[in-house]
C-alpha cells in the first residue's frame, strides 16, 4: 500500500458516494447512465469473486464488499426506486458493442485460462470502457449537471492515481501487471477530454457543463 | 508462460 493507491481508492469511493447521494437527495437519476452503472456492478461482481477464495487483508475485503454494495445500491435506485426519472431515451449507447469485444479480448489475453482469471481480465477490460455510455449520454444531451461532473472527476482522478501507484510499485518492488496497467492507461485517456472541460467550465463557476 | 499476478489491488 502506498499513498497513491490509498488516495486512488478513496477517490473511487468518493465518486461512488457522490453519485449515490446525488440520486438519493434529488430523488432523481436524470442525466445518469444506468447502463454505465450496470456495467460497473458487473465489473465489481466479476472481479471480486476472489472474496470467496483468497483472503488478502481486512482493508481489501472491506473495500470490495463496500464497492459491491454501493454499486448494487446505485443500480437499484436507478432501475427500481427512481425508475420514473431515468432518462432511458438518452441512455442509448449500445452496450453489446462494448461487451462483445471485451469478452473476446479476455479470452485472448489473460494470465491463465481459468474461469476466475478470465473473469478477472474481463472485469479489467470492461472497467476501462464502462464509463462510455455515461460520456455518450453527456455528448448526446450536450450538458451535465455539475454534481455529475464531480462524480466523473473523482472517477478519473482515481484512475490517474492508480497510474501513479503503478509507477511507484514498479520502482519500489518491481511490480508490473501488464493487463491492469495497459487497460488502466487506456481508461484514463477517456477522461482527458472530460478533465479539460471540467477545469475550463465547471471549476470556473458554471452550474452546468455545456459542450461547446 | 505468463505468471498469475496477485490481486491485492481493487
Amino acid at each position: 500500500m502506498n499513498v497513491f493507491r490509498l488516495a486512488g481508492d478513496v477517490s473511487h469511493l468518493v465518486a461512488i458516494i457522490i453519485l449515490l447521494l446525488k440520486i438519493w437527495r434529488s430523488r432523481s437519476c436524470a442525466g445518469i447512465s444506468g447502463k454505465s452503472q450496470l456495467l460497473f456492478a458487473l465489473v465489481f461482481t466479476t472481479r471480486y469473486l476472489d472474496l470467496f477464495t483468497v483472503y488478502i487483508s481486512a482493508y481489501n475485503t472491506i473495500m470490495k464488499v463496500v464497492f459491491l454494495a454501493l454499486s448494487y445500491a446505485t443500480v437499484y435506485l436507478i432501475y427500481m426506486r427512481f425508475r420514473n426519472t431515468y432518462d432511458s431515451e438518452n441512455d442509448s449507447f449500445r452496450v453489446e458493442f462494448l461487451l462483445v469485444p471485451v469478452i473476446g479480448l479476455s479470452f485472448l489475453e489473460h494470465y491463465a485460462f481459468t474461469p476466475m482469471e478470465v473473469l478477472w481480465t474481463f472485469s479489467i477490460f470492461l472497467e476501462a470502457v464502462a464509463i462510455m455510455p455515461q460520456l455518450f449520454m453527456i455528448t448526446k444531451t450536450g450538458e451535465a449537471e455539475s454534481i455529475t461532473t464531480h462524480y466523473l472527476f473523482f472517477l478519473g482522478l482515481y484512475r490517474a492515481l492508480y497510474i501513479a501507484n503503478w509507477v511507484w510499485r514498479y520502482h519500489t518492488e518491481g511490480f508490473f501487471d501488464q493487463i491492469a496497467v495497459v487497460s488502466g492507461v487506456v481508461q484514463t485517456i477517456f477522461y482527458c477530454d472530460f478533465f479539460y472541460l471540467y477545469v475550463t467550465k465547471v471549476v470556473q463557476g458554471r452550474s452546468k457543463m455545456s459542450l461547446p | 508462460k505468463k505468471e498469475v499476478k496477485s490481486k491485492d489491488e481493487l
